[in-house]
């Protein structure tokens, strides 16, 4: 039973060892990785230990094994299959965007119930598909994932039939809690936070 | 210096708070906050002491005036004005987002640079607005906070005339890390973080 806020520090470590390997830097100590990024040296031991034994005490990490080893944890060391429902302005700038379609994760379907958007090219290439078809594309397109982007009013049909059809991770846009088994994890995006970051840092630079 | 982590937790606290809310509870200890969240209570009585003397310790919080305490370490007592510069697929969906523009936020500007775009009517109602008008707008409508949803080739060069503008707190989403002066927080969003934690969980749920 691993935090959201755990899992949400293993994807900045995953950035932070992105950089540093722009850099060139090719061992790291935890200490130095916290300094650099504003992080908290105990909790990067911790978080790492908590997954296997993994670096030598006093040596420091090597970089390049420090990112195969959270790519592994964050299971990205394979290919993820996404299916995108709601064909709008949200999902048209999600399915081409590099980091939805690219990497190790693909975009194999964007539908939408709207007539006149099923068959519309979107920006990466895909054509619209007829939602009523998802639990045949995401059975022959092996996807794993599924992305809602539509209004808040249709998005508790989509996810029941996102699970019927046998996905069992939903990240989900529409401003609604959603409902959905124990098996399956719907995660809902709330872009506000990143607002509210900002609140606070223009709060507190008022002094 | 406050990291990052430390304010995302705040926005976290400020949704659980409002949930409970929601269900007509008035009072609640931080273990019974850390229980029903999954958060870790030593970190809520850490986050909250930080800013302040806050609740009787054994009494549990009030959760009206817990509230209200987030929010103004937040700064989310008072409106917040936005600009948006980039009004295609994601500029669109924002500026019609109610977590956007709803609360304490107010998109008052959505702008472009393409001419074609220029005039249009975005689904909140605002006209968009020819991107050189910037400053003029900004000042105008004393917009406190941008936003970058236009192709990454052109933000830098958008980065750097909000700053002109005098906006000091900067969201971007184009995929490119933006340089800007010490004095102007730019926090750079990556929405691939949310299919990381999916796939955090199907690799684990797989056993
Ligand atoms: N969480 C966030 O931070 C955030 C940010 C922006 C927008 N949003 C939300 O994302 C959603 C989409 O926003 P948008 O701007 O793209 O809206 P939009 O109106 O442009 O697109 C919605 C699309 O969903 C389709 N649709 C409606 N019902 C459907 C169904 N049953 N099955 C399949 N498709 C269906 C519509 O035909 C339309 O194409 C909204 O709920 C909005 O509130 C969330
Ligand atoms: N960070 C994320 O998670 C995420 C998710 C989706 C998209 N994106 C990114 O967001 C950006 C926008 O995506 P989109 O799908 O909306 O693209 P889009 O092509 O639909 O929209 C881009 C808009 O920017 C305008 N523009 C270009 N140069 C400009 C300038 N100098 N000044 C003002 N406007 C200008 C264009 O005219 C266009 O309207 C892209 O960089 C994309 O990679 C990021």
């Amino acid at each position: 039973n691993i935090s959201e806020l755990t899992i949400s520090r293993l994807s900045i470590y995953l950035r932070c060892v992105d950089q540093l390997l722009e850099a060139g830097v090719e061992t790291v100590s935890s200490q130095q990785l916290a300094k650099r990024f504003n992080l908290n040296s105990a909790q990067i031991r911790k978080d790492l230990a908590y997954f296997g034994e993994f670096g030598v005490r006093g040596v420091g990490y090597n970089v390049r094994q420090l990112r195969q080893y959270v790519v592994e944890i964050l299971g990205l060391d394979r290919e993820r299959r996404l299916v995108i429902v709601g064909a709008g302005n949200l999902g048209s700038a999600l399915c081409h965007y590099s980091g939805f379609s690219g990497g190790n994760f693909l975009v194999v379907g964007v539908l939408d119930s709207d007539p006149s958007r099923i068959g519309d090219a979107t920006p990466a290439g895909l054509l619209v598909e007829d939602a009523a078809r998802l639990p045949e594309i995401v059975a022959q397109r092996q996807a794993e994932i599924g992305v809602i982007t539509t209004p808040a009013a249709a998005a508790q049909t989509v996810c029941d039939r996102m699970v019927d059809a046998g996905l069992r991770a939903i990240l989900n846009f529409a401003p609604i809690r959603l409902r959905a088994p124990e098996s399956v994890l719907v995660k809902s995006v709330d872009l506000k936070v990143h607002l509210e970051e900002l609140s606070f840092f223009l709060a507190h630079a008022e002094g």
